[in-house]
């Protein structure tokens, strides 16, 4: 679990005044990966039901990065083109806070990549 | 690029028209009627480029094909809008029509007169939205219109490939377009 302060050190992205107030508090889970457990990760499994990431939550959702997550990870990260890691890295956590469209990304039936 | 299930589009007599309303009841304050009209006018008119469709706006909003509007938290249609920056708007499939903003946004048709770090560009959203209306989904491709993100104070309204690729497949190509200009512009602005 990262300090607050290697926040500032490894990005710019993260710091810059561009990072969404709604999904702020996200940032604390910078290299989070399975098996890890940070409070507020529950929000993050909301985050990814919300877009179509994870299909259903069970009533009682936990801060534990289990395998439905990282599976939630890896399709966001496949889908968005980045770095497919499995992780909560820079990247994907950047690309995560960003205000954003609020239709889910994973409706499609049919995709073509240039 | 990508649909929606079922790839949903309009169906209408040939050649295509589709007008578009603003709610009397759900706008915002701080931009002029003129300013939103030409924002939007734009943002149709380059999906109307690629497709042989048109888009007019029609005066009687309960009659139009696009319902076009600005909205708070929970507006009734089962998605929630959640305040500054977060989600910034959604817009239905094929033929719904609904198009929603959310009001808490600082939405911004000029950077010069809006200083906010949160600003938004309203056309950038509404050309996005606008794929949504037209049947399109997210793209994968960061450079498409249809990519789901926007950073504040960014402006970004061309149509790319992507999205050219994605709306004629389902309404075919404008006659007067041309794909060498498109490439051409690409290529440029990737240099």
């Amino acid at each position: 679990r990262p300090s607050p302060g290697s926040l500032t050190e490894k990005s710019t992205v993260l710091t810059a005044d561009h990072i969404n107030a709604t999904w702020h508090q996200f940032q604390k889970f910078l290299d989070a990966s399975t098996g890890s457990h940070v409070t507020g990760l529950s929000e993050l499994k909301k985050y990814f039901k919300l877009f179509g990431y994870i299909a259903a939550l069970d009533t009682n959702v936990t801060d534990t990065f289990d395998e439905r997550l990282e599976s939630a990870v890896i399709r966001y990260q496949s889908k968005l083109g980045l770095p497919v890691t499995g992780k909560l890295d820079l990247d994907t956590l950047s690309q995560i806070m960003l205000p954003r469209c609020g239709m889910s990304d994973t409706h499609e039936l049919h995709t073509t990549r240039h | 690029f990508a649909y929606f299930p079922g790839e949903p589009r309009w169906n209408r007599p040939n050649p295509m028209s589709l007008s578009y309303a603003f709610s009397p009841d759900h706008m915002i304050s701080y931009l002029t009627a003129s300013d939103m009209r030409a924002v939007f006018q734009r943002a149709f008119s380059r999906w109307a480029a690629v497709i042989p469709v048109s888009f007019y706006e029609a005066q009687d909003y309960h009659s139009a094909d696009v319902k076009i509007g600005f909205y708070s938290g929970d507006h009734g249609d089962g998605q929630p809008f959640d305040g500054v920056l977060g989600v910034l708007a959604h817009a239905f499939s094929p033929e719904s029509g609904r198009f929603h903003l959310d009001a808490a946004e600082t939405w911004a048709v000029d950077f010069g007169n809006q200083k906010s770090r949160m600003a938004v560009d309203l056309e950038s959203v509404a050309t996005h939205e606008i794929g949504h209306v037209l049947g399109l989904g997210h793209s994968s491709v960061k450079e498409a219109i249809m990519y789901p993100s926007l950073i504040p104070r960014t402006k970004k309204v061309d149509l790319r490939v992507d999205d050219v690729e994605g709306v004629q497949a389902l309404y075919g190509s404008n006659p007067n377009f041309r794909f060498s200009s498109l490439l051409a512009s690409e290529t440029s602005s990737n240099q």
